[in-house]
């Protein structure tokens, strides 16, 4: 679960940088 | 290297820290590497002066990262006009510090039968870039997320005509070490994290976009003074 939820929160910083 | 295997860190052509004229005749040319965790000053000594040279000796002046000989210059037989030898002065990080500008600049004495000389020389950063300098992931986003965007610095690299997993493998030889890989929008995106000898921490974002030989690179460091070296690094490796 906490390397589900590792893998969720890279995904949404790489999102976050892309379209800030 | 062969295929899987990591490529070794990036080691700067040798160049001429001092000129024989400076030298009374005494020619050092030289550059760092870091071999198996070792930090190795290599350096190439040639007299041209018309007699013998003995009593090779060097130190340092106090530097930002503490570098500092771990042994005495080794040479071991008189260096004869017109002769070259090589030497490697094995290094460790804990000398007296003092903050260089730039960072990276060492002052180096070296003497010999004839008399002291005296040059400066910059090492790259990446050869302070440690083997465990790979972040827990769950680490590395507490950590980007703590650092303030004043301490972010970003980067070009132009002309770099990498993958984004060859570019990843080449920092890896250099103790860059990538965490994790997201793409979006079709740019390839690396999370990598590189810890200096001295216990600080550099956190990155690599962009890269297929068919844009134009790099982007965002350096958060606590110690953002040492982002501008460290960018340097990731230039030269990327491009060598």
């Amino acid at each position: 679960e906490l390397e589900d939820g590792l893998d969720e929160a890279f995904s949404r910083l790489a999102e976050s940088r892309t379209n800030p | 290297a062969g295929v899987g295997m990591p490529m070794g860190a990036y080691s700067p052509p040798k160049t001429v820290w001092l000129p024989a004229m400076k030298g009374k005749g005494l020619e050092i040319s030289g550059t760092f590497a870091r071999r198996a965790g070792v930090i190795q000053m290599e350096m190439t000594l040639t007299n041209k002066a018309m007699s013998v040279m003995t009593d090779f000796a060097i130190q340092f002046n106090r530097n930002s990262f503490g570098l500092a000989p771990a042994g005495p210059l080794q040479v071991l037989t008189p260096l004869s006009p017109n002769q070259s030898i090589e030497v490697t002065l094995p290094l460790n990080t804990v000398g007296p510090v003092m903050k260089m500008d730039p960072l990276n600049n060492l002052q180096v004495a070296v003497k010999n039968n004839i008399d002291v000389f005296y040059f400066s020389c910059q090492y790259p950063i990446s050869m302070l870039f440690v083997e465990d300098g790979k972040m827990e992931r769950q680490v590395f986003l507490a950590t980007w997320k703590d650092i303030s965007n004043d301490n972010e610095a970003q980067f070009q690299i132009k002309d770099c005509h990498l993958s984004s997993d060859a570019a990843s493998n080449k920092l890896q030889g250099s103790n860059i070490f990538t965490i994790a890989k997201r793409t979006v929008d079709g740019q390839d995106m690396l999370y990598q994290s590189t810890k200096l000898s001295n216990g600080i921490w550099v956190l990155a974002e690599l962009r890269v976009q297929t068919g844009n030989p134009t790099f982007t690179v965002c350096l958060k460091c606590r110690a953002p003074e040492v982002s501008q070296c460290v960018f340097q690094s990731y230039e030269a490796v990327l491009k060598n």
